[in-house]
């Protein structure tokens, strides 16, 4: 007993949408194609309706669609560009582009930058920090006292806030990260690489007669 | 120790920004 909407949704992506999504990202028509078998298992885990939901996307990181995490919030709308409150293939592929060994840096830089200005006001404030860190100090069980976690964020704001207006603008992130490269490891996945050897099913579903990489 | 560490290099730490699980099976 299924509905005529999720029916018509679950398709798989037609020969122009994989080659427009090719010609925007990093990724050949193959590798889009790959990464929709990886679309569809997290699409469908909760409603097999070709969209992934918050519950859906939780489920794919914690093995568990109840946890709520800051984080996994935030990446969560940073992947739904058009706010809708589910993430489309389009959405997910051209999100994941970022995360490419072979995107460019600036875009790193700009989505990080992104990921930890909560509110989207073009600043990293200390109140948005401070928040973070309370969230990772109770996702790793940590108990730091208060001062401590103050005395953190005097040396960071120290460290990355230049002109010292209690915020840090995009500038000042882009000198910080240049500085400390090991803050954007999380911008890049290796997998992204090799995704064709991963999802190695994709071929069944081929669009494409000439599977090239 | 985490007092002498960037509130930035804690954050990067947590699960719900690897998204590296996404693609191990």
């Amino acid at each position: 007993m299924g509905c005529f909407q999720s029916k018509a949704r679950r398709q798989y992506p037609g020969h122009e949408d994989l080659v427009l999504l090719a010609s925007q990202t990093a990724f050949s028509i193959s590798e889009v194609e790959a990464l929709f078998e990886l679309f569809k298992s997290i699409s469908s885990s909760v409603i097999d309706d070709g969209l992934i939901n918050k519950e859906e996307f939780q489920l794919a990181l914690f093995k568990s669609g109840k946890k709520e995490n800051l984080f996994a919030n935030r990446i969560f709308a940073l992947f739904d560009v058009k706010q809708k409150g589910v993430i489309d293939f389009g959405d997910f592929v051209r999100a994941l582009n970022v995360f490419h060994p072979n995107a460019p840096h600036e875009d790193k830089v700009g989505f990080s930058f992104k990921l930890y200005d909560l509110d989207g006001t073009g600043f990293i404030e200390r109140k948005e920090v401070k928040q973070m860190l309370i969230a990772i100090l109770c996702e790793s069980e940590m108990r730091l006292s208060d001062e401590t976690v103050e005395l953190i964020l005097n040396k960071t704001f120290l460290e990355t806030d230049v002109n010292q207006d209690g915020k840090i603008d995009k500038a000042e992130w882009e000198n910080f990260v240049s500085r400390n490269p090991s803050l954007l490891k999380i911008m890049t996945l290796p997998y992204l690489r090799d995704i064709t050897t991963t999802f190695p099913s994709f071929v069944f579903n081929s669009e494409v007669d000439d599977i090239a990489t | 120790r985490p007092a002498t560490m960037n509130a930035f290099e804690l954050i990067s730490t947590s699960q719900g920004l690897n998204l590296g699980i996404l693609f191990e099976k």
